[in-house]
């Protein structure tokens, strides 16, 4: 049975999509069979593989709205990563938005029973989420195991954790007992700025082991993903973005951080 | 008679609360009278003067909750910007931020003419938004004259502006028919990275006239503002950052990417 696992925050441009994709390839090509969930009406992650429109026909919208089957608007992500499968949010226009927002609050029960027979298929899957606590995060975190957030290393998207966690723990108080927090992702970390050092040691001092000790540095390579639509590990290996996903994936494997 | 500006995009973390901070700051250093209003709860903008709880009693939730009036709401900046001032959100909880969405989509009238009051007492009016394209964002579009959308200089936040120009459309279309367009930002320009001398010529190409001439770079300094409560012109004049925004306030105020 695999683990449900959101990623969310309310800072916008965190890397909880960059998280989810390179990570989730990073997990696959590992020989875990990972599960990609877009719950972003901006169709960030679907980019990341080019799978949002005109790509696809269907996509999570279509299951929650027309019934489509799960195994409908499941897709491939890529030739070279056969563990890894991404269902699109299949979101057009500010029309289906609407509609997509709204169905992930009306029809949390038929989200969660979606998860709960795709998790039979998979060891992982990761829901990307918008950058917002409310509706479809709560959704999200309501048929999650866990939640992952990812902290960029800079002052502001600091400042803005406290309100993830209180979000995090309300739906675990109210609705979802077994919620825990995946582990804290340290994002974009950048050598050149004066602040990189004591960003890390503050996160680290307030919340402690549940840090994932792999840092993702900032690393330009990364930012190609949607331009070239596959993870930064089918083209570019070597590079320090690949090279900490990679560490990412290892460490969760052997335990993480909420371990 | 003030001109409105909001300050809009899906894309997370693409420089929307630093534009509003930084341009806001260096056009008041120009003599220009500058309001900034902040309408994400996240209260990113505030932080930025070290306006965020505690350091306030009253923003504008207070106003449209229990009818505080605007004199009580709005704060000076910082004692070297005389010209610019702040009204923070002042939302201190996941039920605060309920409640100031909520009223943001209710009370559009009374936000409205609490704007149209303001805008006899200052040149310039920046709303800085959430990462998102419903409420709070459309009840800013509804109220400005402008809107300004900051585009990073990457792959996945170029692929999000459509999505901006068709809501603001809509706005225009439905309910604000002078609503327009104050130009495209591009924000964030690594010099490092290979892709952005692309980006900045296929925005250029689309966007023509409406893309300011100024580009912000990317520059460490920019991240220091939440931390050091102050705009950057007010602690590191000679940054690229810096020279940027006081680049991008005399290319306002000369005609700038609307004329
Ligand atoms: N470590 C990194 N180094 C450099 N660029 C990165 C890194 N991680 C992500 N990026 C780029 O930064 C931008 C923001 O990242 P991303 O879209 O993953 O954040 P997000 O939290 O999903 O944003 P949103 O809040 O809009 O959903 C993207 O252009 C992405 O490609
Ligand atoms: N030109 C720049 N160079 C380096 N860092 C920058 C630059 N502009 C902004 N930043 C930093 O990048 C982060 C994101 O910027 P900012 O918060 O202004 O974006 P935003 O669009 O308001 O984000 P959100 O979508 O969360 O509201 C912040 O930590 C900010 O200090
Ligand atoms: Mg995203
Ligand atoms: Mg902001």
């Amino acid at each position: 049975m695999g683990q449900v696992i959101s990623i969310v925050s309310q800072k916008g441009g965190v890397g909880k999509t960059s998280t989810a994709a390179n990570l989730g390839a990073c997990l696959s090509a590992m020989k875990q069979k990972v599960l990609l969930l877009e719950l972003d009406p901006q169709c960030g992650l679907a980019r990341c593989f080019h799978l949002d429109a005109p790509h696809v026909q269907f996509g999570l919208l279509d299951l929650l709205r027309d019934g489509a089957a799960p195994s409908e608007v499941v897709y491939l992500s890529h030739r070279r990563l056969p563990n890894l499968d991404v269902i699109p949010a299949n979101v057009q226009s500010s029309a289906d938005e609407a509609v997509f927002v709204g169905l992930l609050r009306e029809r949390r029960d038929l989200f969660t029973e979606t998860l709960d027979q795709l998790a039979t298929g998979y060891d992982y899957i990761f829901i990307d989420c918008p950058p917002r606590l409310d509706y479809p995060t709560t959704t999200a975190l309501v048929a999650s195991d866990f939640y992952l957030v990812p902290i960029q290393c800079e002052y502001a998207a600091m400042a803005t954790v406290g309100r993830v966690l209180r979000a995090a723990l309300e739906v675990k108080r109210r609705i979802n007992p077994l919620l825990g927090i995946y582990g804290f992702l340290i994002t974009m970390a950048d050598k050149r700025a004066s602040f990189t050092i004591k960003i890390i040691e503050e996160v680290r001092q307030y919340l402690k082991e549940r840090v994932f000790k792999t840092v993702i540095p900032r690393d330009p390579y990364l930012a190609e993903v949607p331009k070239r639509g596959e993870p930064i590990l089918a083209y570019e290996l070597e590079s320090p973005g690949a090279k900490a996903y990679i560490r990412l994936a290892k460490e969760i494997l052997t335990g993480g951080a909420h371990l």
